[in-house]
């Protein structure tokens, strides 16, 4: 455990609860695509697996624990509890176009090729698209709201801080995981329209971000 | 590279 490594976990945590706390509070999902989160429920899903096979630490075990609920959560706040506020027609990103690449990559290129370990290098590599349905859906409308831009923040803050502790790991313990880091710098770069848009829109102005 | 086994990271 490092401070790049920590930092990112908090991040990810506070993304994660920021996006609940914004549906549950106001008690509508708009703006938010259900496909993404049922993207990231089933990539915390297949890759924490591992929970019934190795304990790893307290810390560990208590923070997958934690993402899963959550994950399920935010689900079932989209679709079910609050379903009659969720734009289904701006949320119209093919997943499969995601899903069948994905998993066909993950049996090509993996560690090891049993069925933990397969599925391990699914969620790492959906994980690095998974964001891409919510990201398309602000292009498609054109905006979004404030709380969706700071959820987006502090979601690509995460990757960013991992990839400071990819780079702290290699050099301190001779940890290079490659699966790991290719996908992660995938999908940092996701984020670098959004965060320059962030930057120059969201905390000069005030309220939505809306898209030139 | 580490490979298979224990993933240590979220």
């Amino acid at each position: 455990m490092n401070i790049f490594r920590l930092l990112g976990d908090m991040c990810h945590l506070v993304a994660i609860i920021i996006l609940f706390l914004k549906i549950w509070r106001s008690k509508s999902c708009a703006g938010i695509s259900g496909k993404s989160q049922v993207l990231f429920a089933l990539v915390f899903t297949t890759r924490y697996l591992d929970l019934f096979t190795s304990f790893i630490s307290v810390y560990n075990t208590v923070m997958k624990v934690v993402f899963l609920v959550l994950a399920y959560a935010t689900v079932y706040l989209i679709y079910l509890r609050f379903r009659s506020t969720y734009n289904s027609e701006s949320d119209s990103f093919r997943v499969e176009f995601l899903l069948v690449p994905v998993a066909g990559l993950s049996f090509l290129e993996n560690y090891a090729f049993a069925p933990l370990e397969i599925l391990w290098t699914f969620s790492i590599y959906l994980e690095s698209v998974a964001i891409l349905p919510q990201l398309f859906m602000i292009t498609k409308t054109g905006e979004a709201e404030s709380i969706t831009t700071h959820y987006l923040f502090f979601l690509g803050l995460y990757r960013a801080l991992y990839l400071a502790n990819w780079v702290w790991r290699y050099h301190t313990e001779g940890f290079f995981d490659q699966i790991a880091v290719v996908s992660g710098v995938v999908q940092t770069i996701f984020y670098c329209d959004f965060f320059y848009l962030y930057f120059t829109k969201v905390l000069r102005g005030s309220g939505k971000m809306t898209l030139p | 590279a580490e490979g298979a086994g224990l993933h240590d990271e979220l």
